[in-house]
Formats: structure tokens, sequence, C-alpha cells
């Protein structure tokens, strides 16, 4: 593993911990958009079908454990417990998540490297984690007050898209035989939907003014 | 030889 991977599933981790704190000390969901969250538990359940039956590494098997459990648990806390669902900005997350999940489904069908279940599953879940973004990046232009922790989660995200990115490259230029074009173009489309989003972030750093995202 | 996908990442 190199140290782009690591840092990259380090920043992944921490988006999740902003998240959880937000949701577990604030007690509050204001600004996430549950589109996405169901979106990245699809995408853990579709990818690691594989958890219990090709063993990578331990590290490996606790970081998909890891993101299993958090997403689903941040989908249950949003849906259902009792405060935090009521900060849920249900009229403003009116992204349809069938529009993403059906073209994904039908391109996994059609572009995959191996026609069987598992690979098709899994590279539906590549796509889907493409696009799952899209939904939370409309709801933060939808949001006039995007409070810190959001930005934060967001940023991190897209700061774990770019260093996996690095990471494919120096892969490329160390490994023989890693050539993978269907994991590194969408997640080149997947890092790239972030471009605007890093902007308007980097910006309100700089001049030190909250982040509003033009409508 | 057989390439598979690059199943050690996350």
């Amino acid at each position: 593993m190199n140290i782009f991977r690591l840092s990259g599933d380090m920043t992944h981790l921490m988006s999740v911990i902003v998240l959880l704190l937000k949701i577990h000390t604030i007690k509050s969901c204001a600004g996430i958009s549950l589109k996405t969250q169901e979106l990245y538990a699809l995408v853990f359940a579709t990818r690691y079908l594989d958890i219990f039956t090709d063993f990578v590494s331990v590290y490996n098997t606790i970081m998909k454990l890891i993101f299993l459990a958090t997403s689903f648990s941040i989908v249950w806390y949003m849906r259902h417990h009792k405060i935090v669902r009521r900060s849920y900005d249900k009229e403003q997350d009116t992204f349809r998540h069938l529009f993403l999940i059906l073209p994904c489904l039908i391109l996994a069908l059609v572009v995959n490297e191996k026609f069987t279940f598992k690979e098709v599953m899994w590279t539906f879940s590549l796509y889907v984690e493409a696009v799952a973004i899209l939904p939370q990046l409309v709801l933060l232009q939808r949001t006039k007050n995007i409070d810190n922790l959001t930005g934060q989660y967001v940023f991190l995200l897209g700061a774990y898209r770019a260093l996996y990115i690095l990471n494919w490259i120096y892969r490329y230029l160390t490994e023989k035989h890693f050539v993978h074009w269907i994991t590194w173009i969408s997640g080149l489309v997947q890092t790239l939907l972030y471009a605007d989003f890093f902007y308007y972030y980097i910006n309100s750093w700089k001049n030190n003014v909250r982040l509003q995202l033009p409508a | 030889e057989e390439q598979e996908t690059s199943k050690d990442e996350l």
C-alpha cells in the first residue's frame, strides 16, 4: 500500500467520523442529503459482496466492515432517530435516486470486465459511487448557511477521491499489469464533480467567510 | 494469466 492510498482511505474515514460527530454530538443532520447517504449504503453493500469469500488483508476487511456499518447506521439515524430525523431537510433533498441507479445498472450490465453477478455488482457500485455525491451537492447549493461540519464532510470526501487518483498513477507506474479503465474513468468522473465545490470551499477558507455556493 | 480487477482497494 502506498502513501496516497493510505491517505485516501484515512480522509474517507475522517469524512465518516465528521458526519457521525455531527449526528451524535449536535444531534443534527441538517444540510446532509439522505439520498446521497442511501446511495453510499448501496455502493458498499454491492461492492463488498466478496467480504467473507475473498480475503485480502485484515486492514481491508476491517475497513470494509467500518464503511458498511457506518453507512447503514447513518441512514438509520437520518430516517428513524427521533431527534436527528427532525433536522433532515426533506423538502430540499428532492433528487431522485432512480435517475442515478437505473442508468448505472444498465451501464454495469453492458460495460464490465466479466459478466458474472459479483463482477456486475462490483462495477455497478463504482458507477453509483461516481454520482452518489450529486444529491448532496444539489442540497448544498440550496442551503443558505452551510455549517462547518457539512462543508468539511464534503471536502474530505472530495480529497479522498483526489488521493485515489494519485494512488492509481503511482500504482500504474510501479506495478506491472495495473490497468483498470472502468475504475479509473468512473473515479475521474467522481472527482471532477467536486471541482466546483473545491473552488468555493478553498475561496471561503482563504477569505475566512462562510461557505455559500451560488444558486 | 488472468487479469483480476483491483479488489484490494476500497
